[in-house]
């Protein structure tokens, strides 16, 4: 790109040369529609390969081979990318305000290269000044209906589904891919309130020998997760019965604002500011432990059912995560220290044990580029 | 960007595949999934 419009104003100028150094400043006009060739490029570069690696991952999906883990050189060579400056300077550049003129090609690029819906945006294009804006636009009144069934669970995002299930291991692990699994625990910190018995009892019906009748758990898990976190033992602990996950891979032209899953109240927020790797299929079978070594921002708390903690995962190009619940909380900062402490900062919500209500659908957060 | 939900939910009384009292996800792997479009359902 910067190739591209190095070209264009070097032209520019030889020709202002010519006319006398009159029209001087034409020179940087040109950089504009240069600029926007080269992303225009860029973006139709970006939808090709999108397209050849889909066709890839069908043809294999097709033939039953499920995604394994490999490591690559390519994995090992980001770990020294300084990442989160890449991530902060691609927030930059998207949040430059655009003219009007180039406002509706630039969100049309974006959405054909992506396969955003143009048609449910809240706005005309004209009047997302950046790309950042359109990015997190909101949609049209009505465009995402509630499912109003109170015994239902409704997804808090627009994505694919990558993995969803119950956990029943010792550890509370969830695969990330086949044969590479992460532990809840490092997803949500080792002070998360999960539901959890002792003894490493992977047997279900060892787990029913204790005679906890559902009311007496939904009541009793408090006590069995908050009485002694630091002598719990992670590692051999079982998830109680009935704790379910779900893991839902946003694309960058979906809706990226997230909406509350059911009526709860959030009691805890954990941030973790962690490294900001790509998130996409490729990095998911090549990174271990992906999802718990990225920044990430953790809700934890309550909804009629027991415990809910929702899990939002920053990623190389949508590094930020913005919550609605909290608006000082900033992520994706530069980092101060070399090493970075593990511990993540957490916030405990007003009231105590009440926290922050929130309804079914209720917008919570936004991923924000860079 | 990637979320991640974990939640506790309504376990099935029996053994049984078919029972419909317990939590169900009415999506699978691979699925795409909308916001306010139901993930898994429960009867009591």
């Amino acid at each position: 790109a910067s190739f591209f419009a190095k070209k264009l104003s070097g032209s520019a100028q030889a020709r202002a040369s010519s006319d006398g150094g009159a029209a001087g400043s034409e020179g940087s006009s040109y950089l504009v529609p240069g600029a926007t060739v080269a992303t225009l490029l860029m973006l139709g570069a970006l939808h090709a390969r999108r397209l050849y690696d889909d066709k890839k991952v069908e043809e294999a999906r097709e033939k039953g081979i499920e995604i394994e883990f490999q490591p690559d050189v390519k994995a090992t060579f980001l770990r020294l990318l300084p990442l989160r400056s890449i991530s902060r300077f691609w927030g930059f550049l998207t949040n430059v305000e655009v003219p009007v003129w180039m406002r509706p090609y630039l969100c049309r690029a974006w959405a054909r290269a992506f396969h955003s819906n143009l048609e449910e945006a809240a706005l005309p294009l004209e009047e997302y000044s950046s790309l950042q804006e359109f990015f997190v636009r909101a949609l049209k009144e009505g465009s995402r209906p509630i499912d109003p069934d109170p015994k239902c669970l409704v997804s808090p995002v627009d994505g694919t589904i990558l993995r969803c299930g119950e956990l029943k291991a010792a550890g509370a692990m969830i695969e990330q891919v086949k044969g590479l699994s992460y532990s809840v625990y490092a997803l949500l910190g080792a002070s998360s309130f999960l539901p959890m018995v002792a003894g490493g009892k992977t047997n279900e019906d060892e787990v029913e020998k204790e005679s906890v009748t559902e009311e007496e758990r939904k009541k009793s898990w408090w006590r069995v997760s908050l009485a002694s976190p630091k002598i719990r033992d992670p590692v051999s602990a079982c998830p109680m019965k009935g704790l379910f996950y779900c893991v839902i891979y946003l694309r960058p032209g979906d809706y990226h604002r997230v909406h509350s899953p059911a009526n709860w109240n959030v009691l805890s927020r954990r941030h973790f500011s962690g490294r900001l790797f790509p998130l996409n299929e490729r990095a998911t079978r090549t990174i271990r432990n992906l999802y718990v070594e990225n920044e990430r921002v953790v809700l934890e708390g309550l909804w009629q059912e027991g415990f809910m903690a929702l899990a939002a995962i920053g990623a190389t190009n949508i590094g930020s995560i913005e919550l609605y619940i909290e608006p000082e909380l900033r992520t994706n900062r530069p980092k101060k220290k070399l090493l970075q402490s593990e511990t993540p900062e957490e916030r405990f919500y007003e009231p105590e044990g009440v926290g922050i209500m929130s309804k079914k659908g209720d917008e919570m957060a936004v991923f924000n580029m860079g | 960007s990637t979320v991640v939900l974990i939640f506790q939910a309504p376990m099935t009384e029996s053994h049984e595949d078919d029972d419909p009292s317990g939590f169900r996800f009415c999506i699978k792997q691979g699925d795409r999934i909308r916001v306010g479009q139901a993930l898994g359902r429960w009867k009591e």
